[in-house]
């Protein structure tokens, strides 16, 4: 565990915190892709179903825990208790052309060809471009409310952390993931044109 | 195949 891997993990904790905070103190899910949080939910299921079969450590298991239950969470607030607030008019990505990709990717460049393995790397092909209905929905309808930006910056952050974390680790343990880097660096980039004008709107906005 | 280092993060 170094800085940039745990700030990563910081600051996803962060945007799924911020988001259901937001939904709960707002009762509405308004400017909230429900496509792009069923998404996050398949990514999560897909990856920490190693939770049962293989141990790392407590801090793993915990995050991985807490990154289910929020995730699901989520969804039930945004299509059960505040179902009304949703707004599906302005959410009509069509996500089957995210997932179909995805799993045929995952089926041809894996580590290893077992069930266990390919779910991992549909999971990481699938994350890294799961934000495209949001980032979508905000192109849409033209703006998002600040908090919704905050959501965003956490969430992308996030990724970008984990690439300082995977460049040091490369360097300080000889260690790396083609996999995991070729998608974090896509998912990164995904967000760079929210990121200019999250940064310049924060700085020079109002 | 990937090791428990890897497996580590999240």
């Amino acid at each position: 565990m170094n800085v940039f891997r745990l700030l990563g993990d910081i600051s996803h904790l962060l945007a799924i915190i911020i988001l259901l905070l937001k939904i709960w103190k707002t009762r509405s899910c308004a400017g909230i892709s429900g496509r792009s949080q069923v998404l996050f939910a398949v990514v999560y299921t897909a990856r920490y179903l190693d939770l049962f079969t293989s141990y790392i450590s407590a801090y793993n298991s915990i995050m991985k825990l807490v990154f289910l239950a929020a995730s699901y969470g989520t969804i039930y607030l945004m299509f059960i208790k505040f179902k009304a607030s949703y707004d599906h008019n302005h959410d009509t990505f069509r996500i089957e052309f995210l997932i179909l990709p995805c799993v045929l990717l995952s089926l041809l460049i894996n580590h290893e060809f077992s069930p266990l393995e390919i779910l991992w790397t549909f999971s990481i092909y699938l994350e890294s471009v799961a934000i495209l209905p949001q980032l979508f929905m905000v192109s849409k309808t033209g703006e998002a409310e600040s908090i919704t930006s905050h959501y965003l910056f956490a969430l992308g952050s996030y990724r970008a952390l984990y690439i300082l974390n995977w460049i040091y680790r490369y360097y300080a343990e000889s260690h790396y993931d083609v996999i995991a880097i070729v998608a974090g660096i896509v998912q990164t980039v995904l967000y760079c044109d929210f990121f200019y004008l999250y940064i310049t709107k924060g700085i020079y906005g109002q | 195949k990937r090791t428990k280092s890897t497996k580590d993060e999240l």
